[in-house]
């Protein structure tokens, strides 16, 4: 725990002496390592460290007789603002039916949270329809039919092969058979694949859903960062996913994409089965980055 | 790197960064600059930025090469047995397909087992593969017991003169201790089979993945064994360097890399070639 980690790191420094300006530059290497060990992203953790030194180094923590106490609490409050305020909503006030985007990397959980977010929506009273815009990887479709088989929420599936063609379609069939929200699903995806990127935004330009969500690896290391800042560039999705999250990583990407692209985080995916959702909590992801 | 006249803290600090931002990780960082401390040290390098980055790349590829050098593939049975396993998402199915595609280049007899039995379509998606590749998978449909599968299927292949079997096992999370433990039955089923079974475990790696692939291998190790590495995506921007502190480690070997979707996209480890592509 960052807490007993520190406050034996603190209690070895002072000896018997009071806080020194060098005491707590040396806090900072050992919150550097902490926050780098927890995948936070370098250059995220660098200003970040910045910030909290300068706050570190004013009068209230030298004078203080528990420094330690003083420091976590400043690198806890600032962890707590750059993760943002909690509970940021999902937009779904416009006509129905209200076209989601779902996009990503190759094998992040998109489709599985589509399937998660289907039935968030549908306790919710929603009637949500499953769309599968991934016309390329083998049994994509299958996967989300069969997902949604399982939670008895209907997937368009028409055999068409344009992911654009088959989101304009979607939002058809939904108007057809009283469907109020449409979850679309796409092909996980490099940012770095100009073609790929560009039929997001046709999708996008096609069917403007007033939400983007992008879905990220909790496990996702330094990387993640440049992926995130290209797909807000294309698309300026609303809000992020992070999935995986029930894995022993620390999950310091959610800090760097939060801090980078300054978009929420909008749910925590936390397990393979489609109730294994949840909204996103800042201070417990810190708890977890420092821990 | 950039150009400095002479070595100083700077290009130290940058190379940190190099390594830190490649996933490489602190203590494997801090581990390879002292080992290049040591190296500059020894030879003239007049502060010249291109001989810090051989060394560096010596040095890294050092790191690397004993372990994929020292143990060769385990693969002259009839049949050598791969067991593919890993987190969820990683890259596993589509690797096996590659795995395929290069082996039946050499030609070999390859046959697959669909022993995730768990995730939805996932015996659908590693039977289109098999149709794709004009290779068989064994499979018994969603829900079956996965370590039935591969005990049918070595039992199969053992039958029918397969030179290659690669079993396809669910995603799973390291700190899930059922899902260990299922994965653990399944090798021991193969082993029941044939007690050299399986001859490979791969641990297939996400590229973009951070420090917690090091976790990641030290659980695998502990459940079944793991014998080698493959890593995915570097066809991104990812570098992978998350391989280098369990090389370190745990001295287990990287023995291929994804670079795309396609059945064609797997390289064979080249330490020197990861090495420059870590540091470009
Ligand atoms: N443990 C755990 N597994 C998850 C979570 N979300 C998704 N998965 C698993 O991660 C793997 C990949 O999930 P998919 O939904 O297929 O990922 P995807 O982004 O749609 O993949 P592509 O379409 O290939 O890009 C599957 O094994 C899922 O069951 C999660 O929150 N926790
Ligand atoms: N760009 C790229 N994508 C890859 C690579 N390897 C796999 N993928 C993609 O990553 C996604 C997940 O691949 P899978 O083979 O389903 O991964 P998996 O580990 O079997 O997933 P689970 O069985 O759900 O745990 C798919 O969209 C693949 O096409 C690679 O080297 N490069
Ligand atoms: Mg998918
Ligand atoms: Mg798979």
């Amino acid at each position: 725990q960052l807490t007993e980690r520190f406050e034996s790191f603190f209690k070895k420094i002072r000896g018997h002496g009071k806080l020194s300006e060098d005491n707590i530059r040396d806090s900072m290497r050992e919150v550097r390592r902490i926050l780098l060990e927890a995948d936070v992203n370098f250059k995220v953790v660098k200003d970040f460290i910045g910030r909290v030194q300068e706050k570190a180094l004013g009068q209230e923590v030298i004078k203080s007789i528990t420094p330690g106490q003083q420091v976590i609490k400043i690198i806890h409050d600032e962890l707590i603002v750059l993760l943002g305020e909690g509970q940021s909503r999902l937009d779904l006030s416009g006509l129905p039916p209200i076209p989601l985007m779902i996009v990503g990397l190759q094998g992040s959980g998109k489709t599985t949270f589509c399937a998660k977010l289907a039935l968030h929506l549908r306790r919710k009273g929603k009637f949500p329809l499953l769309a599968a815009a991934d016309v390329y990887r083998p049994a994509a479709i299958d996967q989300l039919k069969q997902l949604g088989k399982q939670l008895d929420i209907p997937v368009w599936a028409p055999g068409q092969a344009n992911p654009v063609q088959i989101c304009k379609d979607a939002l058809v069939e939904a108007r057809k058979t009283g469907r109020d929200v449409v979850l679309m699903d796409t092909a996980g995806r490099l940012h770095i694949d100009q073609e790929m990127m560009d039929e997001l935004v046709k999708i996008r330009e096609a069917v403007k859903p007033p939400e983007i969500l992008y879905v990220a690896d909790g496990m996702g290391g330094q990387d993640a960062v440049k992926a995130a800042l290209e797909f807000a560039a294309k698309l300026d999705f609303n809000g992020v996913v992070l999935t995986k999250m029930d894995g022993d990583s620390k999950g310091g990407a959610a800090l760097s994409i939060r801090a980078v692209t300054g978009k929420p985080i909008r749910f925590i995916g936390n397990g393979e089965k489609p109730d294994a959702l949840e909204e996103f909590h800042p201070d417990r992801m810190a708890s977890r980055i420092l821990g | 790197i950039s150009s400095h006249s002479k070595i100083s803290e700077e290009l130290y600090d940058e190379l940190e960064e190099t390594l830190i931002t490649a996933d490489v990780g602190i203590d494997s960082t801090l581990a390879i600059l002292e080992t290049l401390r040591e190296k500059v040290r020894k030879v003239s390098t007049n502060g010249d930025p291109e001989i810090i980055y051989d060394l560096l790349t010596d040095t890294i590829d050092e790191v690397m090469r004993p372990a994929a050098e020292e143990k060769p593939l385990n693969l002259g049975h009839t049949p050598s047995v791969i067991l593919i396993v890993g987190v969820n998402g990683s890259g596993k199915t589509t690797t096996i397909a590659k795995l395929t595609y290069h082996f039946l280049k050499q030609n070999k007899k390859v046959l697959l087992a669909a022993a995730d039995t768990f995730r939805a379509a996932a015996t659908e998606q590693i039977v289109e593969w098999g149709d794709r590749l004009g290779v068989q998978v064994i499979q018994q449909g969603h829900g079956a017991d996965p370590a039935a599968v591969a005990f049918d299927a070595l039992q199969s292949a053992k039958a029918r003169g397969f030179d290659i079997l690669i079993v396809d096992t669910a995603g799973r999370l390291h700190n899930k201790a059922n899902l260990m433990h299922e994965l653990e039955k399944i090798y021991r089923a193969m082993k029941k089979q044939d007690p050299e079974a399986p001859h490979e475990v791969f641990l297939v790696l996400d590229g973009t993945t951070g420090q917690n692939a090091l976790q990641q291998a030290k659980i695998f190790q502990e459940t079944s064994g793991v014998t080698g590495l493959v890593i995915t995506k570097l066809d991104g921007t990812a570098k992978g360097g998350a391989v280098i502190p369990i090389c370190r480690e745990l001295g287990i070997p990287l023995r291929f890399i994804g670079i795309g979707e396609k059945m064609e996209d797997l390289e064979p480890f080249d330490p020197s070639a990861f090495a420059r592509a870590l540091l470009a």
